[in-house]
């Protein structure tokens, strides 16, 4: 089981369309795969049609009162299973302030399926508290969606330098960044090109060095602004069922081949 | 002093871009305007030029250290100061759990500068925890900059229903909602416009009830998705320094007349 955490503190930057769509890219590819909400937003869910009412089994269970995984999973399509949130997750961050070992916790309810899933991708909230560090401990690798705007660059090399290289420091030492993903890309502006060459630069500076992105790069292949993406969550659908033909399904497919490799392809 | 509280759970709504331009415009009006930055990834200060490097005293000292808040206060340009913030603040959630009356530290430390302002503007992070808490006690009014796309609706009840509910009848009885500001916004889209009509079903159904919102509406004047702005906070402007004739510029004048009246325009 390969597990991915989708991460950036700046909100609003495409975290959780990237899970759902590369999500869907690799089911439909012969993956099984296991989306998992760590925002109490409840977003990905929502993204896809599944809405836990408050007191319904989430991953907050899970986290907090050691409900078995499988008992909060729920199906999203062939291949693709999602475990949800909703705001009751909103007390996890103080209600696990004292919690031995609270940084382990998904890790370790995650192995309780490991032999059922080839893939899963967590969505973050747009914090590096608690739940994130989760997310971070575990996964294996990481995949940082970003828009290349300003704050990007700032939030970026805060990510790395504090939580992603504490994390791989202390707690797991085998925490590896893949790349960059340019979400709800402009490429024909200035203030974008500016950004992407500066994100670049602190990758390229970082080869050979011992930390968690010595190997990331910014993947080629960017998520134009389509507004079929946005659309599709009102319809609870992947963009890949919402419009197949659209820029937006595109560009995740040839995404998920370009990270993951061959086998995404649908 | 007047005092306003920028809300949305959701992240990269528009919040900071806001807060900062239509701190500006009222600035520029006449009015002392001082903007307070609750969100840990201090992008509000940022984005005027304003960095505070760790350590330094920022928001976070005055809400768990009683820090006289005058000392953390920065000049951003004429009748426009800044209460920064950082990484500091990250911690603030957890600190404050169980301190007694954490939801009315931000309150009570304003009114140390009550007669130095006309206006406040607190600017909030992408969560409903205690730093947006502090942010609706403190307030008298809240504009919600929200961006028309599925998630808004769902965010905007759960924000009214529960967080602004709750703050209103245990601990802010005056609380208002002045009304939504719709951000980034593109008209000629059916998804913004299904959205747009939502929202204002959701507020007109509240008419004449005991609510924060019977008289909250939807903001006439919207701002249109304009690169200057994304720009601006690059150069550590506001848009009304870094392109006054930009729709940036001209949106954020306008909504300040439209918010807070005449005296708002340049
Ligand atoms: N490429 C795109 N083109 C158009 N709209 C997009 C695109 N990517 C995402 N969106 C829309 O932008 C909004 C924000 O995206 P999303 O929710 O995926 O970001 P996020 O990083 O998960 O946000 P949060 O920090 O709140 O969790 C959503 O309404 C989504 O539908
Ligand atoms: N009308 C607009 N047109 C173009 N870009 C915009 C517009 N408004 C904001 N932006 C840009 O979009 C990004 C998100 O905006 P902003 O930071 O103001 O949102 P936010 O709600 O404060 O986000 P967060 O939830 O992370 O605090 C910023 O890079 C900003 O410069
Ligand atoms: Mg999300
Ligand atoms: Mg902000």
């Amino acid at each position: 089981m390969r597990s991915v955490a989708i991460i950036n503190q700046k909100g609003g930057v495409g975290k959780t369309t990237t899970t759902v769509n590369l999500g869907a890219a690799l089911a439909r590819s012969g993956s099984r795969v296991l989306l998992v909400d760590l925002d109490p937003q409840g977003h990905l869910g929502l993204h896809l049609g599944v809405d836990v009412p408050e007191g319904e089994p989430t991953i907050y269970d899970v986290l907090t009162d050691e409900l078995p995984l499988r008992q909060a999973i729920v199906s999203a399509g062939d291949r693709l299973d999602v475990l949800p949130s909703n705001i009751d997750l909103a007390a996890a961050e103080s209600e696990l302030v004292s919690v031995l070992g609270r940084e382990v916790l998904l890790r370790d309810a995650l192995e309780q399926v490991a032999s059922g899933y080839d893939m899963v991708l967590i969505d973050c909230p747009p914090s590096l508290g608690v739940l994130t560090i989760n997310a971070l401990v575990a996964a294996s690798e990481v995949l940082i969606p970003l828009q290349a705007q300003f704050f990007a660059l700032q939030g970026f090399s805060k990510l790395l330098d504090k939580t992603v290289r504490l994390v791989r420091q202390r707690i797991n030492p085998a925490l590896e960044v893949l790349g960059v993903i340019l979400c709800m890309h402009e490429k024909q502006t200035r203030l974008s090109g500016e950004v992407v060459e500066d994100i670049r630069g602190f990758l390229e500076a970082s080869r050979g060095e011992p930390v968690a992105w010595a190997n990331a790069k910014v993947y080629d292949i960017c998520v134009r602004r389509n507004v079929k993406l946005a659309e599709a969550t009102s319809f609870g659908q992947s963009v890949l069922d919402y419009a197949p033909k659209s820029n937006g399904a595109q560009d995740y497919l040839d995404l998920a081949v370009e990270i993951f490799g061959a086998g995404a392809s649908s």
